[in-house]
């Protein structure tokens, strides 16, 4: 009598939360752009048998956006969930794999995210900050303003722009811009930076130091302006793609 | 003589009875939520 078919794989089953985990760093690790992703729910799991101890294994998953830059050093286990009130961004991620003698593999990947709709966020909270657009002026100029000002009293190295993360606006209470940019060391100090800005450049990939910035401007009723940069000190490149090209190359969705 | 009887009847009567309190377990998919459902 020809053994019975295994029973289904379930969502939750150790099996699939291994492959999740497995699936989640491929995917931050080859992300190139914004924040780390986590394992929010599996939403659908499909075993495929290949032959003796060779499954295919096909997956949905949903993710959460976290508040540690794809270029931070912090483990995601450690990395915050952007709440729902801070304005959440979910992804939605395909992915086949393979587990052959028990270790498991991404064949491929197919993700997309998108933030909350601004609807969904004013039902639950009214006055919270929705997401703006990266090239937002108001974003822009606060972002341009923060980093002017980190340089102007930092003692370290003076720092140029990676990209932005985040750029959020509030109008009530009062007017506020909060804005969330990596950085990257330059060979410069600030001093010299001073002197000739045009000769700061990014440090080289083996001396490389990434940072990363929050900024808050109160545009009314007083012009304040808050910033912090956290600088993550020089990092060996875990995966095959060296990190400087993992911000400045084009967001690729797909990956295989 | 074998008598046939109506699908209805044996399935009535072959049906498993439910052990009092039985709760089906909870389907495959999706997932457990993690954090929240957006």
């Amino acid at each position: 009598v020809p053994a019975a078919p295994p029973a289904p794989l379930g969502c939750d089953d150790p099996e699939s939360e291994a492959a999740a985990e497995v699936a989640v760093n491929y995917i931050n690790g080859r992300s190139h752009h914004g924040y780390k992703f986590t394992v929010n729910r599996i939403k659908d799991v499909h075993v495929v048998p290949q032959g003796p101890k060779n499954n295919l294994m096909f997956m949905e998953l949903d993710l959460l956006e976290t508040k540690c830059h794809i270029l931070s050093p912090t483990p995601l286990a450690n990395c915050t969930v952007r709440s729902f009130a801070e304005h959440a961004v979910e992804g939605d991620c395909d992915v086949k794999m393979q587990k052959v003698d028990g270790t498991i593999s991404v064949l491929a990947s197919k993700c997309h995210s998108n933030a909350d709709s601004s609807e969904d966020i004013r039902k639950v909270c009214p006055g919270c900050p929705l997401l703006a657009k990266l090239n937002d002026t108001e974003v822009l100029e606060t972002v341009s303003a923060a980093l002017n000002d980190f340089n102007s009293k930092t003692t370290g190295p003076y720092l140029r722009l990676l990209e932005i993360g985040r750029g959020q606006i509030q109008y009530h209470p009062a007017h506020i811009v909060a804005v969330e940019f990596a950085v990257g060391a330059t060979n410069c100090s600030a001093e010299e930076a001073k002197v000739n800005v045009e000769a700061c450049q990014l440090l080289p990939e083996d001396q490389s130091n990434f940072g990363f910035c929050t900024g808050t401007v109160v545009k009314h009723p007083s012009q304040d302006l808050k910033v912090d940069c956290q600088l993550y000190g020089h990092q060996v490149p875990t995966s095959d793609i060296p990190l400087l090209s993992r911000v400045f190359q084009p967001t690729s969705q797909d990956t295989s | 003589s074998v008598t046939k009887r109506a699908v209805a009847e044996v399935a009535q009567h072959d049906k498993v009875p439910r052990p009092v309190g039985f709760v089906p377990p909870p389907p495959p998919c999706p997932g457990k939520i993690r954090h929240f459902d957006i």
